[in-house]
């Protein structure tokens, strides 16, 4: 770890759910929905 | 999501997974705690049945929606998931919520701009018909858990989403915790009718007092009031913005003489879990020798008034504000809270008052910093606080670091410090989990979204100059100094800047009477290291055995002697009685089975297919081979006709020619 005086577990940015999601290049319904078939279906 | 089979059991079977990370293990259990104080919905270590919610740590954080019945779901919280708000979000999907924007009505809420959102993403913004997702008669809510923020999925600066209220632009998103629409959204569901944890709270606002009761044996009663003169000018629910309401209840200790007691206490409580967490304020504008005794009325069998034990004597009570205070409890029987203040010597104008009480089955915070004169410090250089210096359970000394400079963000760190037991204590620290929650001061625990951040000292983390992390601070910590003077060493900060931005900080009850609370609470998760136990199967909770009615369902574990006592199940079989007769319930698994009488026999999908396949292969190959011995006898008569025919035209031709 770099020896800053505070280590920020956030790396200073503030992420929510689908930008986490999205750094890892995932592609979630929605960004953090697994569908079955079904539900895909009814949006 | 509309569909009962998409619907969990009240008690929901999970499993964490090895690849969890340890804090993200401690956080879970933590939200956990918050579904069960707010929410009919209980969480326990799977145990054998059909559908489980499966936590392990893939990739990013995500969830499927609603209770795919598929044995073992799959939830993800990954790197950076480890945030109670994104995992009770992750969950809520889990028991069928979508999104809030994606509501059928939504349109008439907020705009999306689409020409903002990244290319290709347009699907997340999806509307669902009311045939697919039900808004369950609950007004659209800017401030859901489940809500998009307005910058989700947008290609440049701008957003993506504006809510057509402006005031809510900077609402929408939020992370903290369950809104009060979710609660109600999801104890519409799940048709709650009451949760695990929660006890009671009260703000006196209506006269019943919350069927608090004052009791005979005292010197004098507690008053509902409104206001006292010599203080508090305005209870603590309220502070006095509402004209008409704001009661609590005052003792004044200027009328009696020293010693003299008032008791006011709660109505009968009846445990569940055998651990409680009492919250409270109080004001003190009488002696600051007037104390406050907390008492436990305990009923137990053939003991109708109760067995009084003493919990807690709070002293040396601040004079002039509102002070908040926990108190931990251990009861298993019927019970009341007592509340005894006593008048303490020295000159007295007013007295004790107390104000929004909260009772709940859950572990109280371990510390409380108060920090005073707060507004003031929002984005002022003058904002970096550290805290008093607190001891964990372990013994471990530790500080807390707030950070208000920065324009936008507050930053929160916890720092390890030298302490008086560090030479009795196992260094580096390990998997010590520091939970640290901004309180929001609604006077209703179930209304209250406090926004918490954990990290867990992991013992193997260095830093580049190669000391681990967490090693004792006297020796990889720098030199500090207590506001009196003493010295000490304080051990590097780890934490988040984006602890909460200021505007929200500004919202709900964060700041009230320009005093923040932050609560801490330091606990050992390593036994959270260990693979959660694996199930002992038992009947499923979603299979419904035909037993006799009224018989017991014995099984192979119970005690119940019956047709079981002697019938063995192999393979971890459980044994079960249907119509009398004892049979075996069989595991089984995402690809595999056993079956048999007793279980003895496995079975996998692999197996049906190699099965069918092969049979369908000696199927065709039966059938190729029918068809080509049918073509050569087809063939083999015809021939013979053929030849047979030609004898006969030629016959026929010498006579015509």
């Amino acid at each position: 770890l770099p020896t800053p005086e505070n280590f920020d577990v956030d790396g200073g940015i503030d992420q929510d759910i689908f930008d986490i999601n999205e750094d890892l290049g995932l592609d979630l319904f929605e960004g953090d929905i697994k569908l079955n078939g079904v539900q895909g279906r009814n949006s | 999501i509309i569909g009962e089979n998409y619907r969990w059991p009240h008690t929901i079977p999970y499993v964490l997974e090895d690849s969890l990370e340890m804090n993200a293990k401690g956080v879970i259990l933590n939200a956990f705690e918050r579904y069960r104080l707010k929410t009919c919905i209980d969480f326990k270590p799977w145990a054998g049945e059909t559908n489980y919610i499966s936590v392990f740590k893939g990739s990013g954080c995500w969830s499927s929606v609603g209770n795919m019945r598929a044995g073992k779901q799959e939830l993800s919280i990954g790197q950076n998931c480890d945030r109670i708000a994104t995992i009770q979000h992750e969950f809520l999907h889990a028991l069928g919520f979508w999104h809030e924007q994606s509501r059928s009505d939504r349109d008439d809420y907020v705009n999306i701009i689409w020409d903002r959102i990244q290319s290709g993403k347009e699907h997340n913004f999806n509307t669902y018909d009311d045939q697919a997702s039900d808004t369950l008669n609950v007004p659209y809510d800017y401030t859901s858990v489940m809500h998009y923020s307005k910058t989700a999925f947008r290609n440049g600066t701008e957003p993506t989403i504006v809510t057509r209220i402006p005031d809510f632009m900077d609402v929408i998103g939020q992370r903290m915790d369950f809104s009060d629409s979710d609660l109600l959204k999801l104890n519409r569901l799940y048709n709650c009718s009451s949760s695990l944890s929660f006890m009671d709270s009260c703000d006196f606002e209506l006269e019943n007092v919350c069927g608090m009761i004052q009791s005979s044996g005292d010197n004098a009663d507690w008053q509902r009031v409104s206001q006292v003169p010599g203080g508090p000018e305005n209870d603590h629910s309220n502070m006095g913005q509402c004209k008409g309401s704001g009661f609590f209840m005052h003792f004044n200790s200027s009328s009696v003489n020293v010693g003299a007691t008032a008791v006011l206490e709660s109505r009968k409580l009846y445990p569940k879990r055998g651990f409680q967490c009492l919250q409270f304020y109080l004001y003190n504008s009488g002696s600051e020798n007037n104390q406050l005794n907390i008492y436990i009325r305990e009923y137990s069998a053939g003991n109708e008034n109760g067995t009084l034990t003493l919990v807690e004597e709070i002293k040396g009570i601040p004079l002039g504000s509102w002070e908040l205070y926990y108190v931990t409890m251990k009861v298993t029987n019927k019970f009341r809270v007592v509340f005894e203040g006593v008048k303490g010597t020295g000159a007295s104008s007013g007295g004790l008052s107390i104000d929004d009480i909260n009772l709940s089955e859950t572990r109280c915070p371990h510390h409380i910093w108060r920090i005073r004169n707060f507004t003031q410090l929002i984005g002022s250089p003058d904002g970096t606080l550290y805290s008093p210096p607190f001891y964990s359970p372990k013994g471990y000394a530790f500080q807390i670091y707030l950070n208000l400079s920065h324009p936008e963000n507050a930053g929160i760190y916890f720092h390890l410090i030298s302490g008086a037991n560090d030479d009795q204590l196992q260094w580096p620290c390990p998997w010590q989990q520091a939970t640290m929650t901004l309180l929001d001061q609604n006077p209703d625990i179930r209304q209250q979204m406090s926004n918490q951040r954990s990290i867990t000292t992991d013992p193997f983390m260095t830093t580049d100059n190669g000391n681990y992390f967490w090693d004792r601070p006297s020796k990889v910590g720098q030199v500090a100094s207590f506001p009196n003077g003493t010295q000490f060493r304080r051990g590097r900060g780890y934490g988040t800047s984006a602890f909460i931005t200021h505007e929200r900080l500004k919202n709900r009850d964060f700041i009230k009477g320009n005093d923040v609370y932050i609560l801490l609470t330091v606990e050992d998760i390593s036994h959270l290291n260990s693979t959660q136990t694996q199930p002992v199967p038992t009947p499923d909770d979603n299979t419904h055995v035909n037993s006799t009615p009224g018989q017991p369902v014995p099984t192979s574990t119970s005690g119940i002697a019956g047709p079981c006592a002697n019938f063995k199940c192999e393979n971890d079989g459980v044994c079960a009685v249907r119509g009398g007769k004892a049979e075996c319930r069989c595991p089984s698994g995402e690809d595999w089975w056993y079956l048999g009488e007793r279980c003895e026999k496995k079975g996998s999908t692999r197996d049906t297919i190699i099965i069918a396949v092969s049979s369908t292969a000696a199927v065709f190959a039966l059938m190729l081979i029918v068809t080509l011995v049918s073509v050569y006898c087809t063939r083999k008569k015809y021939r013979k006709k053929a030849t047979s025919k030609t004898a006969d035209i030629s016959l026929e031709n010498q006579h015509a020619f």
